[in-house]
């Protein structure tokens, strides 16, 4: 998940803030 | 749109209705001169927006957030092109050989020739004039972007069962629309499955083209997009 961390903190939290 | 549905009893397609993102729009800078760089610079910025609108989607297609993170990722990484792919084709269908990338923006055969994107409008056109011919419809449109989503055939998938379970509750859907609104057809919904492969084929066309243009380091990425694309690779 550390490649991949927007997704993953997209999906868990569902917060944009650096996208 | 062109092929408006009716109203339906199922309840996994008229939730999909409800779900179903607004349209984007595109923001071009207009400190940028009118040119192939700030076609592809909209472009790449209205993608990494569609990102972010389809993963919040994804949440709420039925039985999606019931997977594990690990699916839910592997499923989204695998397939967010031809979700953003179907719903270009999809909005597209009014046009006649240009591509409505965003609500305000449609590009034609020669601004996507100078932007490096001819082989992808010439794919992009097939599927749209296969979907054309099908009269695919909006409740039609939702269901299949759902079971694109679902039919990724990740290998990153960890619950096997847990996603065929969610592809048949889509395949059922699709089914029950069809019988209710396409009883005429009986072969309805086997067509519009046949059409999946193409939706594939179009949108790895897409994803080598971003990541060519990625490569080539001249328009500016947003974070999301790039690692939608990494994952590609």
């Amino acid at each position: 998940t550390e490649r991949h961390k927007i997704l993953h903190r997209l999906l868990q939290e569902g917060s944009p803030s650096d996208i | 749109h062109v092929f408006s549905g009716k109203k339906t009893t199922n309840k996994v397609v008229s939730h999909l209705i409800l779900v179903e993102p607004g349209e984007v729009f595109a923001t071009p800078d207009p400190s940028l001169p009118d040119s192939d760089l700030r076609t592809l610079t909209t472009l790449c910025e209205l993608i990494n927006r569609e990102l972010l609108m389809t993963i919040g989607w994804a949440k709420h297609v039925p039985g999606f957030s019931a997977l594990s993170l690990v699916d839910q990722m592997a499923l989204l990484q695998s397939a967010w092109m031809e979700v953003l792919v179907l719903g270009m084709a999809y909005r597209s269908l009014a046009l006649s050989d240009e591509l409505a990338v965003g609500g305000n923006l449609a590009l034609c055969r020669e601004q996507c020739r100078r932007s490096g994107l001819l082989h992808l409008h010439a794919a992009l056109l097939q599927l749209i004039g296969k979907f054309r011919k099908a009269k695919l419809d909006r409740e039609e449109f939702v269901v299949m972007k759902a079971m694109a989503l679902a039919n990724s055939d990740s290998t990153h998938i960890e619950n096997t069962e847990a996603v065929l379970s969610l592809q048949d509750r889509l395949h059922e859907a699709l089914q029950d629309y069809e019988s209710e609104h396409h009883a005429e057809d009986p072969h309805r919904s086997g067509k519009l499955l046949m059409t999946l492969p193409l939706l594939r084929q179009t949108a790895n066309e897409a994803v080598r083209t971003f990541c060519q243009i990625r490569l080539e380091g001249r328009i500016p990425m947003h974070k999301l997009f790039l690692e939608m694309l990494e994952a590609k690779i």
